[in-house]
């Protein structure tokens, strides 16, 4: 059987509202080193991969391995009827038609069992090559989140350019230009404010805002949002969740035809 | 106009 309970089930919660929108059906693989989720977008435009690893579940049960067949909408439904401070526990048989939620309420006064059906999902897994990024932009989540809100109100497109001078993202639309520049910061004691960019060679891409807008949807997972860059190659935006693992996003660039 | 690609052209299947 497979079995995990996870004492901070808010997390969960947050993992759905980070991949609901983005994504319709995928497999939840399940094995001895914990919950693994890849999948693409409708249009297969981005990809998300995410990683609950087992040391972060008490307890983590996994007899065989496994893919929970899963409709995001009907999957991000039940997690709505979770309350923010329960323990939720997923638990399947080892060849399952169906996955059963359990949320406790702290107090265990409170016992809510939701069982969903399993889907029969045929996903295409896609090799991830390791790639050396030109750029490497750390910066808080939040702010990352305000850059994407603010530019849409621009335009559909993002330019990120990274040089030695820092940051600058820019959007173009039909009412004008906007831009917004950061710099790194020297701050060396306020780690989660931090604006931090490793740069091996100064690059400039073009993304949707549209899909970096979906992937904000993570924000409350992390304080810190890292964005891989690399030219003629899909961003990277990883939000490192403490304690359990990552939710990391793969978005296409936009290229000038 | 800039065109945007898709994932699979830079991840092959596995």
């Amino acid at each position: 059987m497979f079995e995990a309970r996870l004492v901070q089930g808010s997390l969960m919660k947050k993992f759905m509202e980070a991949i609901k929108d983005l994504v319709k059906e995928a497999n939840w693989d399940c094995t001895g080193t914990g919950i693994s989720l890849q999948a693409m977008d409708t249009s297969h435009v981005s990809l998300v991969s995410l990683l609950l690893r087992s040391d972060g579940f008490d307890p983590y049960r996994c007899d065989r391995n496994i893919s929970l067949g899963i409709n995001m909408e009907s999957m991000a439904k039940i997690m709505k009827c979770a309350s923010n401070d329960d323990v939720i526990t997923i638990r399947s048989e080892d060849h399952p038609d169906n996955v059963t939620f359990v949320f406790e309420s702290p107090n265990q006064e409170k016992v809510c069992d939701y069982e969903m059906k399993l889907m029969d999902i045929d996903s295409e897994h896609l090799g991830i090559p390791d790639t050396e990024y030109d750029a490497i932009i750390s910066m808080p989540a939040s702010e990352f989140q305000r850059i994407c809100r603010d530019l849409s109100n621009i335009g559909d497109s993002v330019k990120i350019t990274c040089n030695k001078d820092g940051v600058q993202f820019s959007a173009q639309g039909d009412t004008g230009i906007g831009k917004i520049a950061l710099k790194q910061n020297a701050v060396i004691d306020k780690e989660d404010g931090q604006v931090s960019i490793e740069l091996n060679d100064p690059v400039s891409l073009t993304f949707a805002l549209r899909y970096l807008t979906f992937f904000t949807k993570a924000t409350p997972l992390a304080s810190t949002v890292t964005l891989s860059v690399s030219a003629k190659n899909p961003v990277a935006v990883e939000y490192r969740v403490d304690d359990i693992g990552y939710i990391r996003y793969y978005l296409a660039p936009k290229i000038e035809e | 106009v800039a065109k945007q690609g898709v994932i699979s052209q830079y991840f092959s299947s596995l």
